[in-house]
Parts: C-alpha cells; structure tokens; sequence
C-alpha cells in the first residue's frame, strides 16, 4: 500500500460519502445519472467477486463492504426512495448505457489476463468503470446547472483514478513483477475521460464563477 | 494471502 493508493481509495470513498450525503439530506438525486449509479453498482459486484474467497486484509474486505452497500444503497434511493425518486429526472438521463456493457463484456472475453469466470468478471468491472461515468458527463451536460456536490462528487470520482494512475507508476518502479497493461490502460482511458470536465472545473473555480460545460 | 495473479487493489 503507498500513499497514492491510500489517496486515491479516500478520494474513491469520500465521492461514494459526498453523493450518499446529498441524497440523504436534502433528499434530492436532482443532477444525479442514475444510469451511472447503476453501472458503478454492477462494476462494485463483479469486481468483488472475490470478497468470500481471496483474503486479502482487513482494509481491503472492509472498503469493498463499503462500496458494495453505498453503490447500491444510492441505486435504491434513487429508484425506490418516495421523495428522492422524484427528483430523479429520467427524461433527461437517457444515456443507452446497456450499450455499455456488452462491448464492455465481448472486450474482457478477448482482452483478458487469464480465460476464468473471476478474471474476465474482474476485466469486464475494469473496462466498465472507465465509461461508467458517461451518462452523469452527458446529464451535466444537458442540465447545464451543475449544483457544486454533483460537480464534487465527478471531481472527486476523476482524481481518484487520477491517484491510481500515480500508484501504478511508483508500483511499477517498486515492485519487480508489476506489470498490469489492461488495469493501466483502462483507468488511464477513464482519466481522460473526466480531462475536459477537471479542466472546466478548474476554469470555474478559479475565476469564481458557476460551473457551467458547453452544450 | 495475496496469490500472484489475484488483485489486490480495489
């Protein structure tokens, strides 16, 4: 464990807490893509398979808990929750994004590091998590009016793959065998994806004004 | 115990 990992894992976990806070607060998923919930839930079960069997440590078990419970928890509060689901503007998110998760099946059948059910599984989260973020990024954009936890909650989510991208870098110099192109690849192509919503972020805050991204 | 091909980050 290095410090990138740790801050990437914090950040992962504080964008899970900041999302599951606004919507049990003021009660209201206005802003939020529940197809992109819903994508993050699925990356969650299929990346954790391995939860009952490989031990890894106490840390690791514990955060996958977490993830497991916040990602669905925010799918039903959105879905099923009496006053949350009504804000929920699904006229606006509709993003096809089941047409993300067949390529994203067919692409962890072929490219995978190992021809396992837990292994492809584990490949499929993988590149499924580096779109699961296109539908909330198409919803930003067509609502325009981005309320600053929504844009937190996408900031947050980019930098802690952004971290991970540092981990893999000093893991790559530390550790001898460390070699894992598919994990690289696909969290570097989901880092790029957040690059234009970081830079009108930024452009936002910096001069002090509301985030707002072009049509 | 972390095996060589099983994935340890989360």
């Amino acid at each position: 464990m290095n410090i990138f990992r740790l801050a990437g894992d914090m950040t992962h976990l504080a964008s899970v807490l900041v999302l599951l806070l606004k919507i049990h607060t003021i009660k209201s998923c206005a802003g939020i893509s529940l197809k992109t919930q819903e994508l993050y839930a699925l990356v969650f079960a299929t990346r954790y398979l391995d939860l009952f069997t490989d031990y890894i440590s106490l840390y690791n078990t514990l955060m996958k808990l977490i993830f497991l419970v916040s990602s669905f928890s925010i799918v039903w509060y959105i879905r099923h929750h009496k006053i949350v689901r009504r804000s929920y503007d699904k006229d606006q998110d509709t993003f096809r994004h089941y047409f993300l998760v067949l390529p994203c099946f067919l692409l962890a059948l072929v490219i995978n590091e190992k021809f396992t059910v837990k292994e492809i599984m584990w490949t499929f989260s993988l590149y499924l998590e580096a779109v699961a973020i296109l539908p909330q990024l198409v919803l930003l954009q067509r609502t325009r009016n981005i309320d600053n936890l929504t844009g937190q909650y996408v900031f947050l989510l980019g930098a802690y793959r952004s971290l991970y991208i540092l981990n893999w870098i000093y893991r790559y110099f530390t550790e001898p065998h460390y070699v894992h192109w598919i994990t690289w690849i696909s969290g570097l192509v989901q880092t790029l994806l957040y690059a234009d919503f970081f830079y009108y972020y930024f452009q936002s805050w910096k001069n002090n004004v509301k985030l707002e991204l072009p049509a | 115990v972390v095996t060589g091909d099983s994935h340890d980050e989360l």
